[in-house]
């Protein structure tokens, strides 16, 4: 592990008191190293290490730690308060309905993520209402409306609408009638270089003037991240990110590829398949994942 | 970004940046700017980027080796397409059936995700789009009982190519892969030598990950082919280079877009050419 490397790698530096340019170089490689191998952007690497240095340098050792521990620290916190420090809950204001927007590219987990959203805020007492704006992928409403069925919970269920801006201007006006207090909106998988698709987002972004806009993102996206992030942000201004799949076994990077680049907290991370499997966003426990 | 002012170290800066930006990965990026040194040294990049390209090349010509001519081998050719979640299995599938039936092959599709939502009636919008049957049960069955099915019905139906989606799994999951394990055996019992192709369904932005993906599903089932989806996004799909270079896996096809005819062979100079 990384903390086992840096350990030996101050090992032969017994004895000084202060971490030095000279001595923490060997310690930065290693860093960069664990980075890398675990996704994280190569330019935003680049800023990390450098950040560690400037921080690291000069640095006393404190009397509990080796000189080891002291540098894990300092990376340690940098990561996490570059990943958002504390946890970032969803602000859903006090006007009701509250809309949510969910988007993302394919198959990064979605519509399932609305599903565990809506369970997880039902058990809070809100009151959910699914609406599957997806009409390109093959059974994409029907997933959504049999997963709201599964947690007992109403979705926008009219055939008669068939695009997604109309579906939404539609699920808004049924919900201010019925009294829903939360609109959860699926959208269809779409590549942010797709311009028609990205600009469909933005009309339903006017339609909807949504409280939260959620990226869901595959935490075992490599260096494509950045991209799909800023892509995202950009068009969309997003509020926060979802982190889905990390009950596998990739290290994560792409999360601090994503916050570093957007500058927006990571909220919620999915941990299964099933629609319980959603937690909140704790940035010490990704940081540790990440450096491996 | 290469500039004619740069040192020879910059320009190692910047190569070693284009090969991790395109997902080759730290082991596989290192061992080709190693092998950088045994070249005559030049200012340029062209020529660099050529050395590169020759060394990737080399690892991805051994896995260019189309599905197609192996299909008459053996009748029926049983496919099982695989993978974690969400890659593209099904739809990949879609693309495939039609792709097969352009060729006058006769397919038949099982459904073999019995598990998520919707699942069911998502192959099932493919088998209507390719005119092709579809062996389904129902949702929450047990996935190896289509798998006999379905086997069942290809041989009955003297059809040419049977492919089966599976449900997208963590190669982490103990119990799913062990379901997969025997999901292959209740197959390779009703037919020798099938599944013919277990088809690895890879997504292009995956990271690092996709190549214990790739491990961990051949040490469970074998996999004789890999698909590689969404290569229309700005993902390079670099991490087929390890994979290819650890375990020799042939790359059948590239996925490049959501509709039925965003599939193509594996052009290994093509993929060279785009990934740096
Ligand atoms: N293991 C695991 N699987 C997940 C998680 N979240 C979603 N999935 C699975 O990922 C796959 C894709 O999920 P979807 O909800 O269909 O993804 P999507 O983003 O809506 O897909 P598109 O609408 O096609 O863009 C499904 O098999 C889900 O069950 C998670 O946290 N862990
Ligand atoms: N842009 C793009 N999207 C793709 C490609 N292949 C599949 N997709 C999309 O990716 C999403 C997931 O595809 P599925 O076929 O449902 O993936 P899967 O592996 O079967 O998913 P699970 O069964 O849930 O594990 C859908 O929105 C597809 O349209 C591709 O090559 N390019
Ligand atoms: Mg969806
Ligand atoms: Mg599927």
């Amino acid at each position: 592990s990384l903390s086992d490397r840096l350990n030996l790698v101050f090992k032969k530096l017994k004895g000084h008191g202060r971490l030095s340019e000279a001595n923490i170089q060997e310690a930065l490689k290693d860093v960069r190293m664990a980075l890398l191998e675990a996704d994280v952007n190569f330019k935003v690497v680049k800023d990390f290490v450098e950040k560690v240095k400037i921080k690291a340098v000069g640095k006393d050792v404190l009397e509990s730690l080796t000189p080891g521990q002291q540098f894990i620290k300092i990376v340690k916190d940098e990561l996490t308060s570059i990943l958002g420090g504390e946890a970032a809950g969803l602000n859903l204001g006090a006007k009701p309905p509250a809309p949510i927007m969910v988007v993302g590219l394919q198959g990064s987990g979605k519509t399932t993520t609305i599903a565990k959203l809506a369970k997880y805020l039902k058990a809070k007492g809100r009151t959910p209402y699914l609406v599957p704006a997806d009409v390109y992928r093959p059974a994409a409403i029907l997933q959504l409306r049999k997963l709201a069925k599964e947690i007992n919970v109403d979705a926008f269920e009219d055939d008669a609408f068939k695009n997604p801006q109309e579906i939404c201007k539609e699920a808004l006006r049924i919900a201010g009638i019925k009294g829903y207090d939360t609109l959860l909106v699926d959208t269809a998988g779409r590549l942010h270089i797709d311009e028609p698709l990205m600009s469909e987002l933005k009309q339903l972004k006017e339609i909807l003037k949504p409280r939260e806009i959620l990226f869901v993102a595959d935490a075992m996206t490599g260096q494509d991240a950045v991209n799909t992030a800023a892509g995202f942000n950009a068009v969309l201004d997003i509020t926060g990110v979802i982190l889905t799949k990390l009950d596998g076994d990739a290290r994560g990077g792409a999360a601090l590829s994503m916050t570093a680049v957007t500058g927006k907290p990571i909220k919620f991370v999915g941990i299964g398949e099933k629609v319980d499997a959603i937690e909140p966003f704790y940035p010490d426990r990704l940081a540790g994942r990440i450096l491996g | 970004a290469f500039s004619s002012g740069m040192s020879r170290q910059e320009m190692i800066d910047a190569l070693e940046e284009t090969l991790i930006t395109a997902d080759i990965g730290v082991n596989v990026c290192s061992k080709m700017l190693e092998g950088l040194k045994n070249k005559p040294w030049t200012k340029d990049v062209g020529e660099l980027k050529g050395y590169l390209k020759e060394a990737i090349s080399n690892i991805l010509k051994n896995c260019q080796s189309p599905l197609q001519p192996l299909a008459l081998s053996h009748k029926p050719f049983v496919i099982m397409a695989v993978g974690v979640n969400g890659v593209g299995k099904t739809t990949t599938i879609g693309k495939l059936a039609a792709k097969f039936k352009a060729d006058g092959k006769d397919v038949l599709l099982a459904a073999g995700d019995t598990f998520r939502a919707a699942a069911i009636e998502q192959i099932e919008v493919w088998a209507k789009r390719t005119g092709c049957d579809l062996i389904k049960q129902s949702h929450g069955g047990d996935p190896a009982a289509v798998a006999f099915d379905a086997v069942k019905a290809a041989v009955a139906r003297d059809v040419d190519i049977l492919i089966l989606d599976t449900a997208g799994r963590l190669h982490t999951k103990t119990n799913l892969m062990d379901e997969l394990k025997k999901i292959k055996r209740i197959i390779n019992r009703e037919i020798s030598d099938a599944p013919h192709e277990i088809l690895l369904v890879l997504d292009a932005s995956t990271g690092q990950n996709a190549l214990n993906q790739a491990r961990m599903f051949n040490e469970a089932v074998g996999i004789t082919g890999i698909a590689l989806t969404k290569l229309d996004g700005t993902a390079k799909g670099g991490i087929v280079v390890a994979i290819a270079d650890e375990l020799k896996i042939p790359i059948r096809y590239i996925g490049v877009g959501e509709t039925v005819e965003d599939l193509q062979d594996f052009d290994a100079k093509g993929f060279v050419e785009a990934l740096i």
